[in-house]
């Protein structure tokens, strides 16, 4: 199973539709400072359902929408979509239980008119739910917060840790 | 299950000890438990020495390259015991000289054969490694969007650009 | 002396706005008091806004990159009101892409006329424009030894060995 | 006035006499991971009397002294000079409160027979204390830990530090 790309829609500094599509092997992002490429990490970690906005630096839901740049015309909602390639292996499992060869998990959360977040989740297209994906994820080894994002930054965070943090990320993997 | 922990760490330790070997170029490396008996109990420790340096070197006088080193050593230890479909990485060669950089680079390359990798970079070493490459950019607006026909040639040169012109 | 204190923060802003606006290529930032009336009562808030995005950024939304810019920017803005002889920094140029990392580089050669900049770093572009270089090795056995006869050249060519052997 | 350079003897990774000279303008040090590139702020912290010798990367003053590295001889004490150029202005004044060209300011450890640790000071090579340093550098706005030097890692601070941590650092310069 791989990642085949991002669909993101007015999603933190990404007005309107913008696709980033990925390969199986080994991809390399760059760009000026402030261009999104870090947006793009916490697109992912948006709709694997991180435990906390912090990691995805926003305060509140609402700073992941975009708010209009420059022109200041903020959009009334965002929608994050991760496109996996999820092929049948021999013994017809697939790493994501699902039995579709692709599979679109998509997060959206859109301003209702009094200003409050509505949060909503799809598989497919169908409606779907946080828990649902978490099942999905976790059974791929894919959950969100794992030790296999490392978030710019964070890079010696290993090595500086406690050692009883330390241990609980291994209780994870276990 | 406390047995299950410690057969798992036993594993990953074993994983750590030779991807730290390799990464650092010789160096020694070692996690263990703080209550092998109890390991709930007690933390998971690391060590790490860098060819040679003195074994009584403790984890936090490591300088900053070196500490990021042991740090991916041990996700590339844990990727062994129990892989994650997707890496993704953002800007971990920040502090890392350029032979690092491109050790970590094409550790990610060999490695990408098994799992997906995807690194966020500044660093020409780690661009050059990359079978495939992404530019974003925000031209001048606060939107971001995809650069088109985007290559390592062309990766490479938007770092350059400024260089070159202070040539 | 909360009359004092005032008056110095007014000033620095006015540095900071400056600075700022020239760092940034265009942007706006400016320092405020969360209590200006009871200066000692209320911290120091800070806003950046980089050229292009919307006014109702948050700093801790921005980027690695752009929030070493502010920091940066602040440093020089307190210099303008009360310098210090010397300035260390080291890899201050970890987050910044290649224009930003010649930026810093950049103001820190012009006003090495009026303090002394120490920079220590990994990157091609702050090694081009400094005036003097230090290398320092560890030739494998773990003590730290300055490199002879080091220059600007031998500077750049100590990072760029890595790269070429990759070609 | 500004720092012509350190004399480093046996201080961290340094074994043995290693003199670092800077000049009046903009100096890079540059060189491989680990090679002693930050141990060279360290020892100008150590000399202008860090508060915490966290701040310098070390758990107790032990750790400052050369090691032995790969040989494993450790050292039994270690000594950092910095190195100043104090010509007087038109006004006969000095950015450092005493009256030569040159200033030498010398801070050491070493370790007793029993292992204890010695802490001493040398101005110009004569008998100093802790606050005699502190008081010459406040005068020449050298203070230790100020906001002119950044540690690695320590660049974004002044960005994510909260309100009141930043009002105290312009609190310390005014
Ligand atoms: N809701 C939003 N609407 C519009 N812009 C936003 C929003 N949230 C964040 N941004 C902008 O996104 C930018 C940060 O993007 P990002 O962190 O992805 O940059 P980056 O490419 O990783 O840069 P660096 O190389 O410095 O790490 C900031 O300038 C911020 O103002
Ligand atoms: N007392 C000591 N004796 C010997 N070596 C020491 C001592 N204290 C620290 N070191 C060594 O110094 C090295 C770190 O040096 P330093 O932090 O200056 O590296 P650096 O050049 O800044 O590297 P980087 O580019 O990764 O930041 C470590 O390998 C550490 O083991
Ligand atoms: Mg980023
Ligand atoms: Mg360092």
């Amino acid at each position: 199973m791989y990642l085949k790309g991002l669909e993101l829609e007015n999603f933190k500094s990404f007005k309107g539709q913008v696709d980033v599509p990925f390969i199986r092997g080994f991809t390399a992002i760059t760009g000026p400072n402030g261009s999104g490429k870090s947006n793009c990490g916490d697109a992912i970690q948006f709709v694997l359902g991180t435990k906390s906005n912090k990691n995805i630096r926003a305060d509140n839901s609402k700073d992941l929408i975009f708010n209009g740049g420059g022109s200041n015309r903020p959009a009334r909602g965002c929608k994050v979509t991760l496109i996996f390639d999820n092929p049948a292996a021999e013994d017809e499992r697939r790493s994501l239980n699902i039995d579709t060869d692709e599979v679109r998990l998509t997060r959206s959360i859109r301003l209702t008119k009094s200003n409050n977040v509505v949060s909503e989740y799809f598989l497919n297209g169908e409606s779907s739910s946080r828990n649902h994906f978490r099942m999905l994820l976790a059974g791929a080894n894919a959950s969100a917060d794992g030790y296999n994002i490392v978030l710019q930054g964070d890079v010696t965070n290993l090595a500086r840790m406690t050692p009883s943090k330390r241990r609980k990320v291994l209780d994870k993997v276990a | 299950r406390k047995k299950r922990l410690s057969a798992v760490l036993k594993e990953v330790d074993s994983n750590f000890r030779e991807v730290y070997k390799n990464l650092s170029g010789g160096g020694k490396g070692e996690l263990f438990l703080e209550k092998p008996d109890d390991p709930f109990k007690g933390g998971l420790s690391m060590w790490a020495k860098p060819p040679g340096k003195s074994s009584k070197v403790k984890l936090e006088q490591l300088s900053g390259g070196e500490q990021s080193m042991a740090s991916l050593a041990l996700i590339f230890a844990i990727q062994d015991y129990d892989p994650s479909p997707f890496y993704y990485f953002d800007e971990v060669d920040q502090n890392l000289d350029p032979i690092n950089a491109e050790r970590i680079a094409t550790m990610c390359r060999l490695r990408s054969e098994k799992a997906q990798f995807i690194q966020v970079t500044l660093r020409k070493v780690s661009l050059q490694l990359a079978d495939h490459h992404i530019g974003i950019t925000h031209a001048g607006d606060g939107c971001s969007r995809r650069i088109a026909n985007f290559d390592r040639e062309r990766a490479i040169e938007l770092g350059e650009k400024a260089f070159s012109e202070l040539k």
